[in-house]
């Protein structure tokens, strides 16, 4: 049982360290076991240092860099024990542009085995999807589904209407 | 296996049927403010027996049904049907295709089913233990939800990893 | 001193019901005293409905309808008791860009008579300030400032360094 | 009254000084996940008066100097200015330019100044009283605070109310 644990933690870590570099683009991730305690009660403490700066605690970290953090560990998860499906609902909201695109690099490389499903506002995120859906209220307070083109999804904010097909 | 369809009707904003068909490949849910997007998102852990009210927003289960509008009075009845491809057999069920439903109607009453024939949420659930497919599976992130192992103490991430993993 | 809280309250509520339906383009908010409890005890309630909807709790509101809703009871505070300066930061960032547009628009009302910083990725909050600041990391770990132009701002994330002037 | 200009020097990532002068407009402050931009909004707390280093996203106050990176060392003083116009005399000091500054030092020494003469953290506080302006002014929303007053139950939103207005 603490094998068990251990070995599959290990491996979850094993999966962090390398989808943190690839997520930020450099830099060192991890997760450590509480010390001094047996592992079959150890809490997990995560360790993300973004390229070039020093390690500090997570608090530190800014609103991109914690949603690119936690998404790694996500990650991580999902590659030891992959699931053929899984939803994302705005995890990229805090996301720049460049780290935006990052994200979608290595969501590519686990979807070529499970099948995703990502809600967002974002262009970048849009635009690798095999499949865009629309959802809309033509009549107020009542949600219908819309055919998206992704041109129309970039005027979407400004008039829903028009991505109507 | 993978997603092929969701469809709801009655479920939160969705007062008419609607239907999103998927394939393996990666889909994108785009589209304004409060149109229904995490609604969907909300529907596909309830289909898959998530218990609590308030994990779907709610402040009681039948939170879930069309509440109606200025212009359309509400419903009394909430339906959602989650199919999936099963040739692979990855699903313990005899059958290439698995429909998987969940029935709430106003005055309390719910039923489960598969493939249409009526059963328990513990049939649901036996079909979908182990996969990471589930309400509560890690393989569905919520909106603001992203950072939520960051944001847990080291002993409840110990939970989280060892419930994922 | 029940009269001065009652007065500001209602003063605030009224700034509140205005505001919330500039924020939403239509739809009805207000705040509300505990009913049956000393006005000198009463908690505050927030009433949300969205053009078109019902009322409902807060947490059925989407993550831009919540931001929508927050924003409007910060501004009808400030209304009341303006302060010189105020910072703002990333508040738009689950806003759809109608509803980003429109909280602009709201801002730019208040920003004749008080001073605003504006903490955002977003090209629509931006494009409204009269002056444009880059923060960006050009020797890794360590801040600086860049002055931007707009079209640099729109290939910021992409790469930093094309900002600099 | 308005903020005429905020300088840091060794403050969390701004290792180097960088002033930003504003104008009595609006400003928007840009750049990429982790640059610092929040960090300013941490600077300007500070200087007011913000005695929480859980506040400021550290463990300890010592947190806000900065730390150093892979090339560079660490400093071991942090300081912050903020230069405010006060020709209308908003600011109850007998000057037409009021600068507020706080000093802190590795050894855990620190210093407030006014006007470049030193003082206690009470008189920083006396400047501001009743301004809407300060660590725990409502004129500062800090990254993901957007929704606090929704999230707060009836009698905080109460408390936040009585010290807002
Ligand atoms: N039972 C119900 N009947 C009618 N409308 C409902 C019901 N439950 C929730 N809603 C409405 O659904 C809307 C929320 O939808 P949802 O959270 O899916 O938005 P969203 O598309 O995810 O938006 P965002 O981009 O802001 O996150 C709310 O306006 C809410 O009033
Ligand atoms: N004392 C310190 N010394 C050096 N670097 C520090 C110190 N304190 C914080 N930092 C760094 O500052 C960065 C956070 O900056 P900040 O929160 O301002 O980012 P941001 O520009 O707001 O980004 P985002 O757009 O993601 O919110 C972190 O990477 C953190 O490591
Ligand atoms: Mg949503
Ligand atoms: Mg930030």
């Amino acid at each position: 049982c603490r094998t068990l644990f251990t070995d599959s933690f290990q491996e979850v870590r094993q999966n962090f360290q390398e989808i943190f570099s690839m997520m930020f683009g450099g830099g060192t991730g991890d997760l450590k076991l509480e010390e001094n305690v047996d592992p079959l009660e150890a809490g997990i403490d995560v360790v993300a240092r973004p390229p070039g700066k020093r390690i500090s605690s997570l608090r530190l970290l800014s609103g991109g860099e914690r949603s690119l953090t936690a998404i790694s560990v996500i990650f991580a998860l999902f590659k030891s024990r992959p699931s053929p499906f899984c939803i994302l609902d705005e995890v990229d909201a805090a996301l720049d542009e460049k780290n935006n695109r990052r994200f979608v690099r290595v969501l590519n490389e686990f979807a070529k085995t499970s099948q995703f499903l990502l809600i967002t506002h974002s262009r970048i995120s849009m635009v690798e999807a095999e499949r865009l859906y629309g959802v809309t209220m033509e009549e107020q307070g009542v949600s219908c589904r819309v055919v998206v083109q992704i041109e129309d999804a970039k005027q979407w904010g400004d008039d829903p209407t028009m991505a109507v097909h | 296996m993978y997603l092929k369809r969701i469809s709801l009707t009655g479920f939160k904003s969705f007062a008419d049927p609607v239907d999103f068909d998927f394939d393996p490949g990666t889909s994108a849910i785009v589209g304004p403010n409060g149109c229904g997007k995490s609604n969907i998102v909300d529907a596909f852990r309830w289909v898959l027996g998530e218990r609590s009210a308030k994990g779907l927003r709610g402040s009681e289960m039948l939170d879930v049904i069309f509440k109606g509008t200025k212009t359309r009075s509400a419903l009394s009845r909430a339906e959602v049907r989650l199919l999936f491809d099963n040739d692979d057999h990855f699903l313990p069920i005899e059958a290439s295709e698995v429909e998987v439903a969940r029935i709430l109607l106003r005055d309390g009453t719910s039923e489960y089913q598969i493939n249409r024939r009526r059963c328990r949420l513990k049939d649901v659930l036996a079909i979908f233990a182990d996969t990471g497919i589930g309400a509560d599976g890690y393989s569905v992130l919520g909106q603001g939800r992203v950072d939520a192992f960051l944001r847990a103490n080291s002993q409840e991430r110990r939970k989280i990893f060892e419930e994922a993993a």
